[in-house]
């Protein structure tokens, strides 16, 4: 664990408790893909099922119980609770051109060929693709809240973050994971264009901002 | 050893 990893882990977690508690606080899903957040649920849940075969630390297990209980708390606010807001209409990314691929390359590039590696790689490579229902859905409706405008920058900021842990896990530890590494370069790619429009409209002032 | 090694993060 270094600095750079815990940064990155807490900007996860404000991230994930900035859009509950937007959704929780104004009764409304207004302008939130539905269908990302699924998919996040989905990692999380390939992704943790070592929680059953080994433990690595508290600190792990915990966060670990934590990000699966908020991303389905998340998922029921939207299509349970607060189902009337949810927009629908906007969130209308074909999850199938994004599931697809991924399952197919987590058969062919993985560590080894068991169901929990295949399961986990799985949960990485659609980690770095989740977001885009989203960033699709503002593209669409041209425009998106500030406060959705922060879960975005602080689920980015995550992704910098894990980048300079694994650079400096590199050169203190020789620790190197090509699967994770990779996918989570493309993932922060996927935000540099928010990351500048973010910057320059919403933190100098005007609140809404639109994506081109 | 791949398996394991990645495991530590989240």
């Amino acid at each position: 664990m270094n600095i750079f990893r815990l940064a990155g882990d807490m900007s996860h977690l404000v991230a994930i408790l900035i859009l509950l508690l937007k959704i929780w606080r104004s009764r409304s899903c207004a302008g939130i893909s539905g269908k990302s957040q699924v998919l996040f649920a989905l990692v999380f849940t390939t992704r943790y099922l070592d929680l059953f075969t080994s433990f690595i630390s508290a600190y792990n297990t915990v966060m670990k119980v934590v990000f699966l209980a908020l991303s389905y708390a998340t998922v029921y606010l939207i299509y349970m609770r607060f189902r009337n807001s949810y927009d629908s209409e906007n969130d209308t990314f074909r999850v199938e051109f994004l599931l697809v691929p991924v399952i197919g390359l987590s058969f062919l590039e993985n560590y080894s060929f068991t169901p929990m590696e295949i399961l986990w790689t799985f949960s990485i490579f659609l980690e770095s693709v989740a977001i885009m229902p989203q960033l699709f859905m503002i593209t669409k409706t041209g425009e998106a809240e500030s406060i959705t405008n922060h879960y975005l920058f602080f689920l980015g900021l995550y992704r910098a973050l894990y980048i300079v842990n694994w650079v400096w896990r590199y050169h203190t530890e020789g620790f190197f994971d090509q699967i994770a590494v990779v996918s989570g370069v493309v993932q922060t790619i996927f935000y540099c264009d928010f990351f500048y429009l973010y910057v320059t409209r919403v933190l100098r002032g005007r609140g809404k901002m639109s994506l081109p | 050893d791949a398996e394991g090694k990645h495991k530590d993060e989240l």
